[in-house]
């Protein structure tokens, strides 16, 4: 779908869905997505990021989604 | 959560970074 992997696009969605002007936090995706182990979801936020899918918002840590808003 | 000017003006700036290269990434794959 859209040429993402089931696990980026589930990171996506998390980050997507979060409607607090800070963006989603690493720590908020880590919890919901416990079934993931950490390096996964970092290498699905990192391959977004370069995509243009997100960007980091108050510090490196935070995320918000290029089509949420 | 309440954001300072200078943290909008740097996540507003993110943002179009990440647009451009969102566009930059559609335009190769075409």
């Amino acid at each position: 779908m859209n040429g993402l992997t089931p696990h980026q696009s589930q990171v996506l969605n998390l980050i997507r869905s979060y409607r607090g002007n800070e963006g989603m936090s690493f720590d908020e995706l880590k919890k919901r997505l416990h079934g993931l182990n950490i390096t996964a979801i970092k290498q699905a936020v990192e391959f977004l990021s370069n995509e243009g899918h997100i960007y980091s918002t108050v510090d490196e840590d935070h995320f918000k989604s290029t089509d949420a808003d | 959560l309440s954001l300072t000017e200078e943290q909008k003006r740097r996540i507003e700036e993110n943002r179009q970074k990440a647009l451009a290269r969102r566009a930059e990434r559609l335009t190769a794959q075409q």
